[in-house]
């Protein structure tokens, strides 16, 4: 389903 | 001053969690409270609000990339040296000695991407790697289905520095997402884990942390600075299930 995915667009660490 | 925020923050935010998100302290807010209180601009929006003693921690001054910094668990330099200076004599053996204690701060010119759990596409717009790069017109998402109604465990794995298990140090983590109605499979809770080695054991550090509905940059601190080769971020819910 459209809804079954997880996801972002950018991660940093500092 | 710059604070984390615990779970007692939470309920002065209708949004979602406040817990782990860091906040600098509002010298104004401070005037006008109550002394055991203080004002606090959360980073991750900008709100102001003012919270109790017991809702965060006090962090110390960020640290500078590629900075050297004695293990987190370690004494302090003044103590190490004070102690094996009668012992030794020699102040090179000390720096030597002092030299395998010390990790650098992360940066981020040196993290990778390593690999993901799954990935809805490798190709220009979608891909693990893309969550370095600067550009918002790319991502990574899970693969279709890998996470059920919007709750699922799905991982992207990163190394901070190019040699294998060499381990640096960092305590903030900063993610950005796309804002609502754009990103409903945004993630909405995580969690970091660590690692020497790429293929575990994994160790989790610190609690659930929540996403708000913005596009900025947002942040959280870890409970503690930590030391690692291998960073793992664990997705366990979008903005949809939420």
């Amino acid at each position: 389903s459209e809804a079954s995915c997880i996801g972002f667009l950018r991660v940093g660490f500092a | 001053a710059l604070v984390r925020l615990r779970g007692a923050a939470s309920a002065h935010n209708a949004q979602g969690r406040l817990e782990g998100h860091t906040a600098e302290t509002v010298a104004g807010a401070l005037d006008r409270t109550p002394s055991e209180r203080v004002g606090v601009r959360v980073v991750s929006t900008d709100a102001t609000m003012v919270v109790e003693p017991h809702a965060f921690d006090m962090l110390g001054a960020r640290v500078p990339p590629g900075e050297m910094r004695l293990l987190h668990r370690c004494a302090s330099e003044r103590f190490v040296r004070r102690v094996f200076l009668p012992l030794v004599h020699h102040v090179e053996l000390i720096d030597h000695i002092l030299s395998f204690l010390k990790l650098p701060q992360v940066t981020m010119s040196e993290v990778t991407a390593v690999k993901a759990s799954s990935s809805a596409a490798n190709d220009r717009q979608c891909s693990a790697a893309n969550t370095l790069s600067a550009d918002d017109g790319t991502w990574w998402l899970s693969a279709p289905d890998s996470c059920p109604n919007g709750v699922g465990a799905e991982w992207v794995l990163y190394r901070l520095r190019p040699a294998v298990g060499a381990r640096a140090r960092f305590q903030y983590v900063q993610m950005k997402i796309p804002k609502l109605p754009y990103g409903p499979l945004s993630v909405r809770v995580f969690h970091v884990e660590v690692a020497d080695d790429e293929s575990g054991p994994f160790v989790r550090v610190g609690p659930d942390l929540t996403t708000f509905n913005t596009d900025r940059m947002q942040e959280w601190a870890l409970p503690t600075p930590v030391e690692c080769a291998c960073v793992r971020l664990v997705l366990t819910k979008n903005a949809a299930a939420c």
